[in-house]
């Protein structure tokens, strides 16, 4: 006869032995694993790494950062926006977004927050935009300006939120909401938000192996 | 999945025997995306002498466990037993999962697999 597997207080201590601050429920809702981080799991199995190139303990050597936890963590208000480029008055549409940060735990501390959009435009054949990022605060009202950069149509968005919206050495908030603004400059075409998602590394110093020390 | 638990015989030298971790036959395989499981091993056998002082190609036998053995040996006590087969090397493993706000996370685990068993 096998013995349950342990539930209740034994299960906590257990997790959060392992690093986790909260028991699994066990039935997440199915999605597709996003590539990139299908492509960070291989890189990181010692089958897979390339002989002579030994991998660094507590580094996410793709991204190029320290760290030992990597999150991809999806828009949590996309379904709410309307599905086409709507405008208004002349302007191209403003985005909300908003990410759910309630996993990452007090002692982890954020080493690259990149921020990763699809847009989609009914024509290809635009100059492309330029995209702000706002910090929205618990009023509607977004915050100052935090970062501002072009956009190409057709090709995914990377913007490094790091030091602007994720600060290095203050603990994670629990939701991180931006504000998004496309600006349309000679381009007569709006794009749509198709999908929006934040790339998060931490690093979590207990998990590392401690430094040996010389007798 | 184990390898068969063994006496004290003489075969029974302190080694790495197999231990495969099923993340199914634990209940972890919903939330746990990759991989299914993994070899962990475990350590197992007697650590009195000879066997406490393994070949060349073990692990370096510790001072204190080849004292220990010699005072078992000389004097076995149900108080202070042999030295203990222990892990002396372990490796990491990465683990991807889902958290409980459906975020896919990739995390790395310092000391999840067995590769070398040693007294200590």
């Amino acid at each position: 006869t096998r013995a349950p597997a342990p539930s209740g207080p034994a299960a906590a201590a257990l997790f959060q032995a392992l690093g986790m601050h909260e028991v699994p429920r066990g039935v997440p809702t199915p999605r597709p694993v996003p590539p990139v981080m299908w492509r960070l799991f291989r890189r990181r199995d010692p089958r897979e790494a390339r002989a002579g190139y030994p991998l660094r303990p507590c580094h996410v050597e793709e991204l190029g950062v320290a760290g030992n936890i990597v999150r991809h963590i999806p828009d949590s208000g996309l379904f709410s926006r309307p599905p086409g480029p709507t405008r208004t008055s002349g302007l191209c549409p403003k985005w909300t977004v908003t990410f759910d940060l309630k996993g990452v735990g007090p002692a982890e501390h954020p080493t690259r927050a990149r921020l990763e959009l699809r847009l989609e435009a009914e024509h290809e054949d635009t100059h492309g935009w330029e995209l702000s990022v706002a910090l929205l605060a618990e009023v509607e009202h977004p915050g100052p300006e935090l970062l501002r950069m072009p956009v190409a149509p057709g090709l995914p968005v990377r913007a490094d939120l790091l030091g602007a919206a994720v600060a290095t050495n203050a603990s994670m908030p629990r939701t991180l909401r931006l504000a998004l603004a496309l600006h349309r400059g000679a381009t007569t075409v709006c794009a749509r938000l198709a999908e929006a998602s934040l790339l998060l590394v931490t690093l979590d110093a207990r998990l590392c192996p401690p430094p040996r020390l010389r007798r | 999945h184990t390898e068969p638990r063994v006496g004290g015989g003489p075969g029974g030298a302190c080694r790495t025997r197999r231990l495969h971790v099923s993340f199914r036959e634990v209940g972890w395989h919903r939330w746990v995306i990759a991989p299914r499981g993994f070899l962990a091993n475990f350590c197992q056998g007697v650590c009195t002498l000879p066997e406490a002082l393994q070949g060349p190609g073990g692990p370096p036998v510790l001072n204190h466990a080849v004292l220990h053995a010699l005072m078992h040996a000389a004097s076995p006590t149900q108080g202070a037993g042999p030295p203990c087969c222990v892990p002396a090397r372990l490796s990491p493993i990465s683990v991807l999962f889902f958290d409980n706000s459906d975020n896919v996370v990739l995390r790395h685990y310092e000391d999840m697999v067995v590769d070398e068993c040693g007294c200590r």
